[in-house]
């Protein structure tokens, strides 16, 4: 493993940790999607069936179960705990699963390499991942006042990205056999989803004013 | 492509 590929976890891992902080510290969601935070839950339990029948490491085990169950966590803790459901917006958070997962399930059933249910899933989860932030970066165009967690957990996941681009890109020149252009190409396009947030991010940060992302 | 080499990534 190298070391943009562990940079990486830990920025998604860290980005994670700082949302559930933030909701159980402050009792309340404001600002975060329910429907991003559950599509990457989708997008954990069908890339991760393989946990107990592909062993690759305990690094790789722990880290796939702690990422199940912190998002898991985050979602329990928006649809049912008592005070944080109601900071929930729900009202503005109107994107459309379908929108997301309907075409995610056609592109993986129209490429998946191998027709088993895992790799199909699998296929599927790695579309799935590359669209989920967008009801979050929608919720994030309607908030004011967007509070710095929450700008932070943004920027964290798209750093997470961008560390896995260099990560291949690391790959590709010391692994003989890496060619993956399937998880490349939605990785690229995961990370340009996020290109127009980091801009405003930056401004704000040299600025030095609070985050706000034009409509 | 391989298809399995990837799955050693999250």
């Amino acid at each position: 493993m190298n070391v943009f590929r562990l940079a990486g976890d830990m920025m998604h891992l860290l980005s994670i940790v700082v949302l559930l902080l933030k909701i159980t510290g402050i009792k309340s969601c404001r600002g975060i999607s329910l429907k991003t935070q559950e599509l990457y839950l989708l997008v954990f339990i069908t890339r991760y069936l393989d946990i107990f029948t592909n062993f690759v490491s305990l690094y790789n085990t722990v880290m796939k179960l702690v990422f199940l169950g912190t998002s898991s966590a985050i979602v329990y803790y928006m649809r049912y705990d008592r005070i944080i459901k109601l900071t929930y917006d729900k009202e503005q958070d109107t994107f459309k699963y379908l929108l997301l997962v309907a075409p995610s399930a056609v592109l993986a059933l129209a490429t998946s390499h191998v027709y088993t249910v895992l790799e199909v899933l699998w296929t599927f989860s790695i579309y799935l991942e590359a669209v989920a932030i967008m009801p979050q970066l929608v919720l994030l165009q309607r908030t004011q006042n967007i509070d710095n967690l929450t700008g932070n957990y943004v920027f964290l996941l798209g750093s997470y990205r961008g560390l896995y681009i260099l990560n291949w890109i690391y790959r590709f020149f010391t692994e003989k056999h890496y060619r993956q252009w399937l998880v490349w190409t939605c990785g690229v396009v995961q990370t340009i989803i996020y290109c127009d947030f980091f801009y405003y991010y930056f401004l704000s940060w040299q600025n030095n004013e609070k985050l706000a992302l034009p409509a | 492509g391989s298809e399995t080499a990837s799955k050693d990534e999250l």
